[in-house]
């Protein structure tokens, strides 16, 4: 931040802080103006993210710096924002998340691996979104009701993967050795193995454990 | 098969197969790993019961006993691709931490990258051969991420040309390395170094702490196991301690800085290379964070599409639980998460690898960035994958807390990696720092 803010150019993840020095990034609401124009469009979902993340950043790197021109010292006006610095590092590496899925989906030929991969993107993104309303309403990147659009899209989307859940976890690749969970099965026999797993518990090694003669007998013979 | 599970399959509209070659990266990758876990499957040394109906000990001594024979199965096998020793060992653990983890994730991997030659001609082929065991000991009981906290102290002297080392406090006792408590007989030990009456910082040193033969723990060391833990019960996590240890000038490892006999301390080309080893394990754990979430997911999605319960239309027959739009809501955003930390994990290791290569041609300016990117990474993605193995658990209903579900080992063996490596609060704040200075 500090470095953009001087003017200078920077690469890599961090490049949309180039974006400060010109002050288009503000720490107020863009009044009436949303900055994503279709919630279907993953890509313009993952401008929104990287402005969120922008957003954060400079939130918190103001906070630190008008305390600094308060007269703080450098490390007490490090700790008294960093609340807001780990927030924005979380911003951060949520923008990096949602823009390497969208990247990958670039790579990915056949069709109707492209279509379900996208719509698991697309419900990665928005999900974020509504888990985040706070931060995409204060930066102006969304209106209210467009929220409500977000909601309800997720919602569908929701439709679209339930018919491919299981291929989509099949695709991972667990064999059930290495899941080691009877819940979990390939073949789905769930409550019968889960009778013979709980038959070998060390506790059913005998019909009656050796406690009841050591404690619970006794104890009725007295009662 | 269960009708249920056959009929969801049939209604894909993808090919499983494709997407399992994306993640892998490419068919040939996905062909060889399941060869190499039918090279376990099918290996009688394997077979092993149950370690849920075993006592802590039973699991440890089970754990290295399965460890002795993997080392051997490797070489046999001819298996020596980093990738397919971390394919091997998790196929052989089914995803369990092992006590010999330190040694080959952190004991061997220092050994190469921060030993000069001559130091590497006298530890690692003994390394290799596992009669040095080693492992990495840098957290201390009361000092854990922030580096500089450490108390161990190295003093040289050069009368003898031997470093002094000592635990001036109960804070400064070791505490947590894996496979330290009743497993290695060496460590990689990070302390305070001092010489000519100044401290120099940081520095990493080999150090005996097991008579090799008898084991037993040497004079001036104590060393031993920290208790039962939320998990990890393989793992012999241990606490070491020195009372005016000594051990040769030669054992410090001097590939980038060094003191020379008469004390004299010269500094390393640049302090962030001792980063490397610790960027590269928190790579891998972006890529642990996308394995640990989507077994959890496929666990608790496919549960949800056998179990049948309650009622949507009245006098329907019971619908399978993933019908519930709220049972999907819980579970389908995780699996896109799942999906998502795949694609960075593997993105991460590939940047990793290819930015080392940067350094070793002396180009260090992307090493900041990297730093700072993976330890966000790490704190961002373990955070989500913890939380969201622990909602797979619940979403499975009252049979996600028995141990046969099997989402409960995953949790309290995956959980961890929220503190371990660097807390991921510090981690954040590490990459806010980089962000700030950007």
């Amino acid at each position: 931040y500090t470095a953009a803010e001087s003017g200078e150019r920077l690469g890599g993840m961090v490049s949309y802080l180039n974006d400060v020095s010109s002050q288009r990034v503000q720490p107020q609401p863009l009044a009436g103006r949303p900055q994503i124009a279709d919630i279907n469009d993953v890509f313009g979902l993952v401008e929104a993210y990287k402005q969120r993340a922008a957003w954060l950043v400079v939130r918190a790197a103001r906070g630190v710096q008008s305390d600094l021109k308060r007269g703080k010292r450098k490390e007490d006006a490090w700790n008294k924002n960093s609340v807001d610095l780990v927030r924005a590092s979380q911003a951060h590496c949520h923008y990096v998340v949602v823009k390497l899925f969208a990247d990958k989906l670039s790579e990915v030929l056949d069709a109707a691996t492209h279509r379900i991969l996208s719509s698991l993107c697309l419900l990665y993104a928005l999900h974020g979104i509504s888990k985040n309303t706070g931060d995409f309403l204060q930066a102006g990147l969304l209106t209210s009701s467009q929220l409500e659009h977000v909601d309800q899209r997720v919602k569908d989307l929701l439709g679209v993967i339930r018919p491919n859940a299981v291929a989509l976890v099949d695709a991972f690749d667990y064999s059930d050795t290495q899941l080691s969970s009877v819940l979990g099965r390939y073949d789905g026999n769930v409550y019968e193995n889960m009778f013979e797993w709980a038959k070998k518990s060390p506790l059913n090694k005998t019909q009656v454990h050796e406690s009841f003669h050591k404690y619970l007998k006794p104890l009725q013979s007295k009662l | 098969m269960n009708p249920d599970l056959s009929r969801e399959r049939a209604t894909a509209s993808f090919n499983p197969e494709i997407i399992t070659n994306i993640l892998d990266g490419t068919p040939e990758k996905t062909h060889r790993r399941r060869e190499i876990e039918s090279l376990v499957i099918n290996d009688p040394a394997f077979h092993n019961e149950d370690p849920n109906f075993l006592s802590r000990s039973e699991r440890y001594e089970l754990a290295i006993k399965k460890s002795s024979q993997m080392v051997k199965k490797m070489r046999d096998h001819g298996i020596s691709d980093p990738e397919e020793i971390y394919w091997f060992k998790s196929f052989v653990h089914r995803g369990r931490p092992e006590p010999l983890d330190l040694h080959l994730g952190m004991f061997l991997p220092t050994l190469l990258s921060q030993a000069t030659p001559e130091q590497q001609d006298r530890f690692f082929m003994p390394a290799w051969n596992l009669e040095i065991i080693g492992t990495y000991a840098q957290t201390e009981m009361g000092h854990g991420t922030h580096l500089r906290g450490l108390e161990t102290t190295a003093t040289y002297d050069p009368s003898t040309q031997e470093f002094i080392l000592n635990s001036p406090t109960v804070t400064s006792i070791k505490w947590w390395p894996g496979g330290l408590g009743k497993t290695s007989n060496h460590a990689v030990v990070l302390a305070q170094l001092y010489t000519q009456g100044e401290c120099k910082g940081l520095q990493a040193f080999i150090v005996p702490i097991r008579q090799i033969g008898t084991h037993e723990p040497l004079p001036g060391v104590t060393v031993g196991d920290i208790g039962p833990k939320f998990g990890f019960d393989e793992i012999d996590n241990g606490f070491l301690s020195f009372n005016k240890f000594r051990i040769p000038r030669e054992n410090m490892l001097m590939k980038h800085a060094k003191v020379e006999p008469d004390g004299t301390y010269v500094k390393p080309l640049s302090d962030k290379l001792t980063y490397g080893t610790m960027v590269f394990i928190r790579s891998m754990i972006v890529g642990d964070s996308a394995r640990s979430l989507s077994r959890a997911c496929t666990i608790a999605i496919r549960y949800s599409a056998v179990r049948h319960q309650s009622e949507i239309r009245v006098g329907d027959p019971e619908p399978q639980i993933l019908n519930f739009q709220t049972q999907q809501y819980k579970l389908f955003p995780l699996l896109a998460t799942a999906y998502a930390f795949h694609f960075v994990g593997s993105y991460m290791s590939q940047k990793y690898h290819r930015i080392t290569g940067d350094i070793q041609q002396g180009n260090l300016s992307e090493l900041p960035e990297l730093h700072a990117f993976s330890a966000g990474l790490k704190a961002f993605t373990t955070w989500v994958a913890s939380t969201g193995i622990e909602e797979c658990r619940m979403a499975c209903g009252g049979h996600g807390y028995s141990r046969s579900s099997g989402i409960p080992d995953i949790y309290v063996t995956f959980t961890p990696a929220c503190t371990y490596e660097g807390e991921n609060t510090v981690m954040m704040l590490q990459t806010a720092r980089f962000l700030f200075k950007s």
